[in-house]
């Protein structure tokens, strides 16, 4: 492995060893930048890591960012350690950036699923859940994007544990979902949160479990026109943005609509690039392409929450 | 490690609601082991299904007969994980 990060191959897959080294190598060659906080152990005993950029104060309002909730959605997690690389290279070079981390902080929790994550590289790469055990059943794991407080267990999830959206036996049952209720909900000050799936090209915002509008959905649809056009602006890929459950599909107990139930009110999920013809299986020629276009949007979104307070 | 080999991802564009209905009945046949990568949700939208090698004639068939055009995303799953993983020890070893 490289003891560079300028020498780490971005446009690779990557175990997760290999990443959580990528990440204490970042670590150790930004130490007044990144520092590494571990929020928890997965269900097999794995540490969840979350990164936090910050430029020094304390008790700074801050920018979530998570890629890898679905462990087989590869190029998201891959995405994840360039954007990591990409804080570090751009604070101090560019205005706008700068400027956000001079005031803000920034978490990303690059694997979220990490159990998950490593059984896609171990037994089976098209593994979406989590690998908790349900008792009386033989089949294993939770849709971790099913299995939050917000319409927990209403339609737009599954009761059955052996499906792909199965939302566990209670709200939080995961322990991967409830390390980040707990983090979110002792810090108290993130003002944007940021999920990223992979595929299907689209921005999405609350809510997921009913058709109600979000209070803030005009600002929300804006700001999501704006995302979008950031992102197209690098190679023309285009993406449909709204609420989930008018763009998509109805789901409950989603990530962001707990999170804006919280108060978080920028909160998104991305759905990363679709070629049309590898799906989760997303070549890694395509990696770099997908993280610098992503970034465009994330870009517009971490610039709007830092001028707009609230 | 899970076995691929002959599995294909479809591409299933449902023209109606109709046909949206008659891929969520395919969605609810559990024996036919399908995994959807993107659900049926409204007309226009693609669907994707990873499906197991046994179950494509059974999957095509019911297609066909609805008259609900689909295409092949990927032709075999396993070949796409073999070149994924040939390409990851290729990176490891350079590094």
């Amino acid at each position: 492995l490289p003891l560079s990060t300028d020498t780490f191959n971005y446009a690779a897959y990557h175990t997760l060893d290999e990443i959580y080294k990528f990440m204490d190598t970042l670590v150790a060659e930004h130490p007044d930048l990144v520092s590494k906080i571990n929020i928890g152990k997965t269900f097999e005993g794995r540490d969840i890591f979350v990164l936090k950029f910050s430029t020094g104060v304390t008790d700074r309002p801050a920018i979530w960012i998570d890629t890898g909730i679905h462990s087989r959605e590869w190029v998201t997690q891959a995405s994840g350690v360039w954007f990591a690389k990409k804080i570090t290279q751009d604070y101090g070079q560019d205005s706008t950036f700068t400027k956000i981390l001079d005031t803000m902080d920034i978490f990303l929790e690059i694997v979220t699923n990490p159990d998950g994550f490593a059984f896609t590289h171990s037994k089976n790469r098209m593994w979406r859940k989590t690998r908790s055990t349900t008792p009386g059943s033989l089949c294993v794991g939770v849709d971790p994007n099913r299995n939050w407080d917000a319409g927990f267990g209403m339609a737009g999830a599954s009761s059955n544990p052996c499906s792909d959206t199965y939302h566990g036996k209670s709200a939080n049952s995961e322990v991967e979902v409830k390390s980040i209720v707990d983090f979110v909900t002792k810090h108290g000050k993130i003002k944007a949160f940021i999920s990223i799936h992979s595929y299907s090209q689209l921005l999405l915002y609350p809510y997921g479990y009913k058709t109600e509008p979000a209070p803030d959905q005009a600002e929300l649809d804006e700001l999501s026109k704006a995302a979008v056009t950031a992102l197209a602006s690098l190679y023309g890929t285009k993406f449909k943005y709204g609420s989930i459950i008018k763009t998509i599909y109805q789901a409950s107990g989603s990530t962001i609509d707990w999170t804006y139930s919280q108060g978080i009110k920028y909160s998104f999920t991305f759905e990363l690039r679709d070629t049309g013809r590898y799906g989760f299986l997303l070549p890694a020629s395509q990696i770099i392409p997908t993280a610098q276009e992503t970034w465009l949007a994330l870009l517009t979104i971490m610039e709007h929450t830092l001028n707009h307070p609230y | 490690k899970e076995d691929f080999v002959g599995h294909q991802v479809l591409r299933i564009s449902a023209a109606h609601e109709a046909h949206v209905q008659k891929v969520k009945e395919l969605e609810d046949l559990e024996h036919l082991q399908l995994d959807f990568w993107r659900g049926p949700t409204q007309p226009g939208s693609p669907i994707d299904v990873r499906v197991p090698f046994l179950s494509l004639q059974a999957v095509k068939v019911f297609l066909e007969a609805h008259d609900i055009s689909y295409e092949t995303m990927i032709e075999d799953v396993q070949l796409l994980l073999d070149e994924e993983q040939e390409q990851m020890v290729a990176a490891q070893t350079r590094a």
